[in-house]
């Protein structure tokens, strides 16, 4: 494994997007199939949350009730399931963003930009995430964003944060030196691409330190693969 | 896991007081609340209805730099301070801008694929 990888290096990362107040759990899962369509395909297009927020209603088969719901939420496993039964997802400009969930599904299956070939979850072992993350292109991820409602930059490494996840991004990269100046050393690092704009964070990326599942980073790791489409 | 409120209810470390302030708050974050509050909704271009959710917003503001500073002091190499989120309850937060649905704490799918196992070394 490299010391250090960025997908952004490689081209395989869209900018960042905003979701306003409407997170549906999508951000990460369209990013993750952007990422493996771009190894798939050579091309990086930025695939439609939209289509997601409307028309996935996909529910948790482990937990009554759970159901992708709009703005209300989602799972990111729910949105690959949905992605793969639907066939795919558009491209972000044939069905763009509105940030709310009033709309009906406007999905047109002649115009997939993505599909889905199939998405497993990878193990606790930070490695292997590293490992997928190189082979397989950008992974969803869960986190609890305790600390992310007043990030600013740097590594975020706290002392204590819960594991209860509640927030879906997009793991990049790692680097293996972030600054950490009261821990006298230097500490590896995730890069993670979050969907708050870029003016949130590090132009719209989170630092948070490796080694020890921290904010349940480690617990809900999904890597995708695409299959290639004939786009309109 | 931690009650939902968990960033309020954690155990404090104690650290050097110097260490890792934020360049963004002073010592007392409510020293310039106000200021900060201005800057804030200037940059982020936000308005209230009426005076009285004006008030409302600032006392949270104001609740949020502590915040901000709390989280500084746990997190010393990270910067924390002012966000767009800054206007915002805890509570708040988590229902506008967090998305994971789920009132239990997530576990991966039973029947999910698991990716197979890749060599790490060489």
């Amino acid at each position: 494994l490299p010391e250090d990888f960025d997908w952004r290096d490689h081209g395989a990362v869209t900018e960042v997007k905003n979701q306003g107040s409407c997170d549906h759990a999508g951000v990460q899962c369209t990013g993750a199939l952007e990422g493996a369509n771009y190894l798939a395909t050579g091309n990086l297009v930025s695939l439609s949350e939209q289509q997601l927020v409307d028309c996935d209603h996909e529910c948790d088969p482990e937990e009554a009730g759970a159901c992708d719901s709009g703005c209300n939420g989602g799972l990111m496993n729910s949105a690959f399931e949905y992605t793969l039964k639907a066939g795919g997802l558009m491209k972000e400009k044939d069905y763009p963003y509105t940030g709310t969930d009033r709309g009906t599904c406007k999905f047109d299956k002649s115009k997939i930009a993505a599909s889905v070939s199939n998405f497993s979850v990878v193990s606790l072992d930070e490695d292997q995430i590293a490992a997928n993350l190189v082979k397989n292109g950008p992974l969803a991820v869960a986190i609890n964003a305790v600390f992310m409602q007043t990030y600013v930059g740097g590594v975020s490494c706290p002392y204590i944060c819960s594991k209860r996840l509640d927030h879906g991004v997009l793991l990049v990269g790692y680097g293996s030196a972030g600054y950490a100046p009261v821990r006298m050393k230097e500490k590896p690092y995730w890069i993670i691409k979050n969907s708050w704009g870029e003016s949130w964070g590090e132009s719209g990326f989170y630092k948070i330190c490796r080694g020890r599942n921290i904010c349940g980073v480690d617990s809900m790791v999904s890597t995708v693969a695409a299959v290639q489409t004939t786009s309109q | 896991s931690l009650p939902e409120n968990s960033d309020d209810a954690l155990i404090r470390q104690v650290v050097d007081a110097d260490a890792g302030v934020s360049e963004t708050l002073s010592d007392d974050p409510l020293l310039g609340a106000e200021h900060h509050f201005t800057l804030f909704k200037k940059k982020y271009g936000k308005s209230y209805a009426n005076q009285e959710e004006h008030n409302f917003r600032f006392k949270v503001f104001q609740k949020n730099l502590k915040r901000a500073r709390r989280h500084q002091r746990m997190d010393p190499s990270a910067i924390h301070g002012v966000t767009q989120f800054s206007d915002l309850t805890r509570s708040e937060f988590k229902r506008t801008v967090l998305g994971l649905r789920g009132s239990r704490r997530l576990r991966l799918p039973t029947d999910a694929n698991t990716a197979p196992i890749l060599p790490t070394e060489g």
